[in-house]
């Protein structure tokens, strides 16, 4: 379980949380999806995309549209076995292992595939890592020493003009610092008095909800 | 109107930082969780790895065979030369046709001399090439590269994340010890005392109750 950082000495938070972004940067850069989708499309686009890539290459993939001409399709139903019963034999042990390695060569694809959808698991438990955990890490980067508070509240003032939308007059207007980022404005209701716990909770959560949006990645 | 003190601004501050230590917490919380999650499906990646290598080891044992027994063909003397020769001369026209209009409706981008290309290589080909299958055969060995050539890829993008899991997990937050009894936050508190009052300052019994 984890315990309060600032009760432990021996943590330094800056120290401790900095390496962390990057760390999550690199796993991600790794499970780039997109150049691995380029690479393993999947069903008959691949059929599609390897011959077209046979026929720029060497036209090989064109006697793969042999079963379209029926001349063609005539070679293949030559029988040769009363000239040379023994290559008839050759080529029909022939065909027989062509299909077992063709059905072998489907059954890995497919499994392939399945290693795949692994990859596309971790690369999205990637990201909710990222999402869940990076503003902790970018705070550590605004860190100078680990013996200042997380949040340092400036100065508490009640509104006495009414110039924008945001909030209303007697609104209570504080001024915070998250660690070592810029000074933040946040404003309070009139109606939550800044001696109740509950200001500070609203403050805490406004003042890290703007450093999350400000510093999302 | 009233005018706070710096005392009562650093209770606040005080106040703030434990609701960010919280959402830390929370924050590490949740990174536990993700921990756990790819642990379980990295052992599931591993149970289909084996499951991979053996299906690996039969689709190769296959792909041997197959090309064993196309090179003891294609050492045999080529029969029915004549059958054969006089049926692809009447093929070629139709698979150049049939090819170049594929190519063009379903390939786009390439090269514009396909066709002469393709020509060229019609040419050069026997039909004998065709009657034992050996585009098949090619295109088994290529996908047969592929698949290695995947498998390859994919097994160094994980060991590049296993490895900065590993260090991101070897961190001292996921390992530490219970705290020791001392707490050195440098704020008073004048609202909550027991917030910032160290566990050993608790008597045993309202531990345990």
């Amino acid at each position: 379980d984890t315990v309060p950082f600032f009760i432990h000495e021996h943590l330094n938070f800056p120290d401790l949380f900095r390496p962390f972004s990057d760390l999550i940067r690199q796993a991600q850069q790794a499970m780039d999806i997109s150049r691995l989708m380029g690479d393993f499309a999947t069903g008959n686009n691949n059929d599609t995309r390897l011959v077209c890539r046979e026929m720029r290459r060497n036209s090989t993939g064109c006697l793969k549209m042999k079963n379209q001409c029926e001349k063609c399709q005539e070679i293949l139903s030559v029988d040769c076995s009363a000239s040379n019963p023994a290559q008839a034999q050759l080529r029909q042990e022939l065909k027989t292992a062509l299909q077992m390695a063709e059905k072998f060569t489907k059954q890995y694809d497919e499994l392939l595939k399945s290693y795949q959808q692994k990859m596309f698991n971790t690369s999205s438990l990637l990201s909710q890592l990222n999402q869940q955990f990076s503003w902790v890490s970018q705070l550590a980067n605004h860190t100078q020493n680990d013996k200042q508070a997380y949040l340092q509240v400036f100065s508490v003032t009640s509104k006495t003009t009414d110039l924008d939308n945001s909030s209303k007059l007697g609104d209570t207007e504080v001024v915070v610092k998250l660690f070592d980022s810029d000074p933040m404005t946040m404003m309070v209701p009139k109606e939550v008095s800044w001696r109740r716990p509950k200001f500070m909770e609203i403050v805490a959560k406004k003042a890290l909800d703007e450093f999350r949006k400000n510093n999302q990645e | 109107e009233e005018t706070i003190s710096a005392n009562e601004l650093q209770e606040m501050s005080t106040q703030g930082s434990k609701y960010i230590d919280e959402e830390i917490q929370n924050a590490l919380k949740g990174m536990k969780e993700i921990k756990n999650l790819m642990g379980q499906t990295d052992e599931e990646r591993q149970t289909l790895l084996s499951t991979l290598e053996k299906a690996k080891k039969q689709k190769e044992d296959a792909v041997k065979v197959t090309r064993d027994t196309e090179m003891k063909l294609k050492a045999s003397p080529e029969v029915c030369n004549d059958t054969m020769t006089a049926l692809w001369e009447e093929c070629k026209p139709c698979l150049k046709q049939t090819c170049v209009k594929f190519y063009t409706r379903i390939c786009r981008s390439g090269s514009p001399a396909v066709g002469h290309q393709l020509e060229e290589f019609l040419n050069q080909t026997s039909p004998f090439y065709i009657w034992i299958d050996g585009d098949r055969v090619d295109t088994l060995l290529e996908n047969n590269q592929e698949q290695t050539h995947m498998l390859d890829d994919m097994e160094d993008r994980f060991s590049q994340v296993s490895r900065a899991m590993d260090k991101l997990f070897q961190s001292r937050l996921f390992s530490f010890e219970p705290p020791k009894p001392f707490f050195p936050f440098p704020f008073s508190s004048f609202r909550d005392n027991s917030f910032h009052k160290p566990r050993f300052l608790y008597p045993k019994s309202r531990v345990v109750r």
